[in-house]
């Protein structure tokens, strides 16, 4: 009620922006998607396919109670609580890919032979707090 | 980084444009362990991207040769068959593959004996040369890839006998034919069409392969003749037709950390659909009992669950 009080009279669509900072934290941890093409790297001479690559990213901040949200073990309240309450040099939990899922690449190797391969870990699908 | 129970050499990769010193230690290669440092195509050119900040020219121009174009056809083909657009690799339960190599036999030592692939007779004499090929990569499959184009439409089917004999070279050098191979196909080949002929020859090569020889000498006869042995008791008339050398394929399965293993995520999957994969141990599978549950311990554990 105190917050109301002093809250200035809001339109209602203020209102649901000023509550929703209580529900969803900003910038929290999560998945961003990044797409590069091999020729921006100049390496389309010898990457032939794919000609897009979208390894994605992880960004933002870990709450402090990085629940099963993220899948995060209960180490990570811990290292929260040892940054807050023991040793601030211990760092905060990092937002950091969780799951990768593969991608197959063809290239030219140096002695003219082709290789297909197929390589483990090459895209970032999910997002945890560590 | 663990290699799964093979052996890397620790060769470091010539696929860098390395700094001209390879055991400098600004090398970015000696950063990697040594599984990882050779045949890991990606690896080496991100490493030096990563090295290089800061320099705009990133594109690692390692001098290459250029590969055949009928050969980088087929590959571009095989990669639509095996790898969504966006290049995630398609679950199909056939394909256990994870990499495919294709090598052209080097030019300057294909001989042809009789016609240059005209009349019946086409036979050549090939070196290939498998550097590129890692302890870690397991031989699955590996065939001799002819493409067959017929300037005419060839009306009536043919069929083919291909003669294959690796060539050894003995303590003076003398070549001598030491293991020979026999394979018969029949081609059915439409108006006007390229058909791609894949010979399997895995049984004749594993031994050479599984032994890590770096070139494999050998001879190949393919004699073809009008008409289908199935259908037909005589054969007629030699087909003219123009048969350039024929590239080789291997299958392979890579067993280090960084290839994806599909049976691997197959069964994660299947046993924990909703949790994070956890990366396998290097051995691929828990050593000892300390890693397997007794079968008494699983009831006890579901029972908790």
């Amino acid at each position: 009620d105190e917050t109301m009080k002093e809250a200035p009279a809001a339109s209602p669509q203020d209102l649901s922006q000023y509550f929703k900072q209580f529900l969803f934290p900003q910038n929290e941890c999560e998945l961003h998607n990044f797409r590069l093409s091999f020729s921006q790297l100049q390496w389309d001479k010898w990457i032939l396919a794919p000609h897009r690559y979208s390894p994605q990213y992880c960004k933002g901040d870990c709450p402090r109670v990085a629940g099963h949200r993220y899948g995060s073990p209960v180490h990570t309240m811990v290292q929260n609580i040892i940054y807050e309450k023991l040793d601030p040099s211990v760092p905060r939990p990092s937002c950091v890919p969780a799951e990768y899922s593969p991608l197959s690449v063809l290239t030219v190797e140096p002695d003219g032979s082709i290789v297909y391969k197929e390589y483990e870990d090459m895209i970032a699908t999910r997002c945890t707090c560590r | 980084p663990h290699s799964r129970g093979g052996v890397a050499s620790d060769k470091p990769s010539g696929f860098l444009g390395a700094p001209e010193d390879p055991t400098s230690d600004f090398n970015p290669l000696l950063w990697l362990p040594k599984g990882m440092r050779r045949g890991y195509a990606l690896l080496p050119p991100l490493l030096k991207v990563l090295s290089e900040r800061g320099q705009q020219n990133w594109g690692s121009d390692v001098p290459r040769l250029q590969p055949d174009s009928r050969a980088l056809r087929y590959m571009k083909r095989l990669y639509k068959m095996s790898a969504t657009k966006e290049g995630i690799p398609k679950d199909n339960r056939s394909h256990l593959y994870n990499t495919v190599r294709l090598f052209t036999p080097c030019s300057e030592c294909q001989h042809h004996h009789g016609g240059l692939g005209k009349g019946d007779v086409h036979s050549v004499d090939l070196l290939f040369n498998l550097d590129r090929v890692t302890a870690l990569e397991h031989l699955l499959k590996s065939v001799l890839l002819y493409s067959f184009d017929t300037s005419a439409p060839v009306s009536s089917p043919f069929s083919c006998t291909c003669h294959l004999s690796v060539k050894e070279h003995d303590s003076s050098g003398q070549v001598c034919p030491s293991v020979s191979h026999s394979v018969a196909f029949s081609l059915h080949l439409q108006v006007r069409k390229r058909k791609w002929v894949e010979i399997d020859v895995t049984s004749f090569l594993q031994p050479l392969i599984a032994t890590h020889r770096r070139n494999i000498h050998m001879a190949v006869n393919v004699t073809c003749l009008v008409g289908d042995p199935q259908h037909s008791t005589e054969l007629g008339q030699p087909v003219s037709m123009a048969l350039l050398p024929p590239s080789l394929l291997l299958y392979l399965n890579d067993t280090s950390e960084q290839a994806y293993h599909r049976w691997d995520s197959l069964r994660h999957r299947r046993k924990n659909p909703g949790r994070p994969r956890q990366r396998t141990s290097p051995l691929g599978v828990p050593t000892g009992d300390k890693g397997m549950e007794t079968p008494q311990a699983q009831r006890a554990s579901r029972q908790r669950r």
